[in-house]
């Protein structure tokens, strides 16, 4: 149920 | 993205190319930890695996690109560079960093997002930049003085972590599910660690005088 949102920092 | 995000990004950058120009210029990387550099390298070859699998924006995969060929640069030099590996302060040096990585490693282990190998790895290279500027700190209260270039590149270190911090602050509260708990909390700690040099910093700079660290 809980997609974590993509990893878009550095 | 915004501008605090960018800014961090940007200084980050900037400390980089400090640190390039240092010794591109005197040939020299005296000052510098090969420990800490050795660190960041391992930082962003075990974050940045999902360059093989993910695309985020150009922006995203150039500046990974850029973060991993010039942290591999840095310790090629000081590792193999005929004239740059002489000036390379290997008895102030001694941080013991494996130390870091396996106590790093336990902790990524125990703590993650997702039990996966990606995310595991992930959650390591976050813990592990945290500390992995502790054997360039320890390197410079060692020799006391703090040449020009060095004492910038850690100062846009630092300035890098402190717009971060702003960033999650400013996400926080315009992004609806931005929790990022592993990452911010780690985020505090490492900035907390700049917080000495960037007292002596302020100092040097409001005396107009040269960065001394007490010993």
């Amino acid at each position: 149920p809980s997609s974590s949102p993509p990893k878009d920092e550095l | 993205m915004n501008i605090f995000r960018l800014a961090g990004d940007m200084t980050h950058l900037i400390s980089i190319l400090v640190l390039l120009l240092k010794i591109y210029a005197t040939k020299s990387c005296s000052g510098i930890s090969l420990k800490t550099q050795e660190l960041y390298a391992l930082v962003f070859l075990t974050r940045y695996l999902d360059l093989l699998t993910d695309f985020i924006s150009i922006y995203n995969t150039v500046m990974k690109l850029v973060f991993i060929g010039s942290s591999l640069a840095i310790v090629w030099c000081m590792r193999r560079h005929r004239v740059v590996r002489r000036s390379y302060d290997k008895e102030l040096d001694t941080f013991r960093h494996y130390f870091l990585i396996a106590a790093t490693f336990a902790l990524a282990v125990l703590v993650y997002e997702k039990f996966t190998f990606r995310e595991i790895l992930w959650a390591f290279s976050i813990y592990l930049e945290a500390v992995a500027i502790l054997p360039q700190l320890v390197m410079l209260q060692r020799s006391g003085n703090v040449d020009n270039l060095t004492g910038k590149y850690v100062f846009f270190l630092g300035a890098y972590r402190a717009f971060y911090i702003l960033n999650w602050i400013y996400r926080y509260f315009t992004e609806a599910r931005f929790t990022r708990w592993i990452a911010c909390v780690s985020g505090l700690v490492q900035t907390a660690l700049y917080a000495d040099f960037f007292y002596y910093y302020f100092i040097s700079w409001k005396n107009n005088a040269k960065l001394k660290l007490p010993a």
